[in-house]
């Protein structure tokens, strides 16, 4: 182990009788259900709704991201995770369908969301 | 990321993990990922009894339909930290693009899999342990009796090495797992996991409770510029908490 230079370094605020921990800010966070006795395709729609904007922004900033290093990258991306989207097992596929169709965005891109865990790890 | 399993004197456990994401996106955690945590309770009809309830409980962000973290009430809960590879998420995914391996899980779709399908520790366990997939990745499961929890160390086809409590072991009351092999150094520029070591020493297992986590998870370096939360799951009363994170000020960028 190396310390971190000041002011980075390592600090654990028990050290210093602090109590971060307020249980009333869990309520920050809404609750939602999601009903796996639903169609697949339905299951998202109250979340995808209010959430539209917000997915789509985040989707704005990994293009913001990509496309100025390559520009015309967008197309391909859409069709190729649109492509891969077509492989994926259900109920994954319908749900993922069903999120594109609710927030107007590309199937490619909310699979290309999805499988981030997978891209990231390279 | 960094998630810890820790049992009290008592036999209690407390599972929680800080979620770090977006290195060298650029994007705007106040704006773009904070805003898109969610808790989901989900629900089915249990085929024996008819009636609908709970499933089991998640957070996400809006739109994606994987978990990173669960919990199964009276039964395990799951954390997923990364685990970087040289045979990483890109081959799982060429692989099941071209069709060499249709059989391979996503990451995130194999812990929510587990959660629908397995109600106790030791079968869900062995699914996570075993299922091929299709990028390697940290499983840290905890469940509802003194002595359940573990760090999975996934690869694409098997399980590198599993390590877990010992109450038997004085130093073992919990496990904390940061994005390394619990078997090889961290990176020096990258630990967490020393920090972490040393405030839950000074928690000591006396104090291991939802307040007593949060705090050493509230501590840096384990708290740095790419936490975006906090969730803290207590299977034995189904207790699951999401608390938004932010390390203001001069606070070291992972």
């Amino acid at each position: 182990h190396v310390d971190l230079p000041a002011p980075y370094t390592d600090h654990c605020i028990l050290n210093d009788g602090v109590n971060k921990y307020d249980p009333m800010n869990q309520f920050d966070v809404p609750w939602f259900e999601v009903d796996l006795d639903a169609d697949p395709y339905h299951r998202w729609d109250e979340i995808s709704g209010i959430y539209a904007d917000n997915i789509n922004g985040l989707l704005g900033v990994i293009k913001d991201l990509i496309l100025p290093i390559f520009p015309d990258a967008l197309p391909f991306i859409d069709t190729l995770f649109a492509d891969i989207g077509e492989k994926l097992p259900n109920p994954y596929r319908e749900e993922i369908h069903g999120i594109a169709d609710v927030t107007g965005i590309p199937i490619g891109q909310i699979v290309m969301y999805n499988v981030f865990y997978e891209i990231f790890t390279v | 990321c960094t998630s810890i399993i820790a049992q009290d004197p008592n036999g209690h456990l407390v599972h929680a993990r800080n979620l770090d994401f977006g290195l060298f996106l650029g994007w705007d955690h106040e704006n773009h990922l904070r805003k898109m945590v969610i808790n989901i309770n989900w629900i089915r009809t249990d085929p024996l009894t008819g009636k609908k309830g709970l499933l089991f409980k998640s957070n996400n962000f809006a739109g994606y339909i994987g978990i990173y973290n669960g919990l199964r009430p009276k039964a395990f809960s799951i954390t997923a930290n990364e685990r970087f590879m040289a045979e990483g998420g890109y081959v799982g995914m060429l692989s099941y693009l071209f069709g060499e391996d249709p059989n391979g899980r996503w990451m995130s779709w194999l812990t929510r899999e587990t959660l629908i399908n397995f109600d106790n520790y030791a079968d869900a366990k062995k699914h996570l342990s075993e299922t091929p997939m299709l990028s390697p990745v940290y499983y840290i499961l905890g469940g509802v009796n003194p002595g359940e929890g573990c760090i999975i160390h996934r690869s694409l086809n098997g399980t590198d090495l599993t390590t877990s409590l010992n109450p038997s072991d004085p130093e073992s009351w919990y496990v904390l797992e940061t994005n390394y092999d619990q078997n090889v150094e961290v990176l020096f520029v990258d630990d967490r996991r020393t920090p972490g070591n040393k405030c839950m020493q000074k928690l000591g297992q006396q104090n291991v409770n939802f307040a007593g986590i949060y705090n050493v998870l509230s501590s840096r370096t384990t708290l740095n510029k790419l936490t975006t939360y906090t969730v803290m799951m207590s299977v034995e009363d189904s207790k699951f908490e999401t608390h938004l994170q932010r390390c203001d000020g001069l606070c070291w960028p992972f």
